[in-house]
């Protein structure tokens, strides 16, 4: 039986807001030590989901046995809306279950909701991720690196990301004209998630679609930093820290033809 | 005109 219960709901709907745009259906694999991990492709098999709600996201956590839960996120997101952000949320499966309950509760009012939502097999690609050596990491935050996507992804199809010592510069070349931010490596003691840091092993310049990154920063709900890792002609990885666990995406780079 | 590459070059399936 798996029974996981979240003192915010706003927190699973916050990352299925995060996801259901890139992935419809996929996977939740639930177990003890681990919690609940996804890992799901989108269509285009350009961006790669990987999340970790470890137990350490949940106020209560038990999960005697492994399962998988195969959801529509699509279906999830809409019970998801039935509940309040601040109410408690408790996932509760029995073994070999074919629906998942969903139950909310009010902290003041003495009111329960209870949802069941229909379980389905779904058959998906798992993937194999090493831990890569990465020319570069940056940590910013993540609003300020979501501005950026949105903003450019108004210009041009492509964002470029050049990585040098000094600075991490973001570009975008469109019809229109072109146009480009820099930031440069800050600590604010005050609030230390304004910081940015860069960390550099190798220079690196890489693009990637407007459209994937502006899915990404829908996760910058989550945390106020982001974290992204870079390697030349890899997939970089976005990475958003869950109180327990993380949430990242991998995204396949554009290259000259 | 960059084209977009896929993560099955990159990504082993399990």
């Amino acid at each position: 039986m798996l029974e996981g219960k979240f003192d915010q709901a706003s927190l699973l709907k916050k990352i299925i807001d995060s996801i259901r745009d890139s992935v419809k259906l996929c996977n939740f694999n639930c177990s003890q030590n681990d919690g609940i991990t996804v890992q799901a492709i989108d269509d285009s098999r350009v961006l790669l989901i990987a999340l970790k709600m470890d137990p350490g996201c949940f106020q209560e956590f038990r999960c005697d046995r492994d399962m998988v839960l195969g959801l529509d996120l699509e279906s999830l997101g809409k019970i998801l809306k039935q509940g309040n952000n601040e109410d408690y949320l408790t996932l509760i499966a029995e073994d070999n279950p074919d629906s998942l309950l969903i139950v909310f509760e009010d902290k003041k009012k003495d009111r329960i909701s209870e949802f069941s939502l229909k379980l389905m097999d779904i058959d998906s690609d798992v993937l194999t991720i090493d831990d890569m050596d990465n020319d570069c990491s940056i940590t910013m935050p993540s609003a300020d690196f979501s501005k950026i996507a949105r903003d450019f992804k108004t210009m041009s199809e492509s964002l470029q990301i050049i990585v040098t010592k000094e600075s991490v510069k973001f570009k975008a070349e469109g019809q229109i004209g072109s146009g480009s931010v820099i930031f440069k490596p800050h600590t604010d003691l005050d609030n230390p998630d304004e910081s940015i840091k860069i960390d550099m092993n190798q220079p690196v310049n890489l693009t990637f679609g407007a459209k994937y990154l502006n899915d990404i920063v829908k996760a910058s709900t989550l945390s106020s930093t982001i974290t992204i890792k870079l390697t030349d002609k890899a997939p970089a990885l976005f990475e958003f820290k869950l109180p327990s666990g993380y949430l990242r995406y991998y995204l396949a780079p554009k290259f000259e033809d | 005109a960059r084209k977009q590459s896929n993560l099955m070059s990159f990504f082993k399936k399990k």
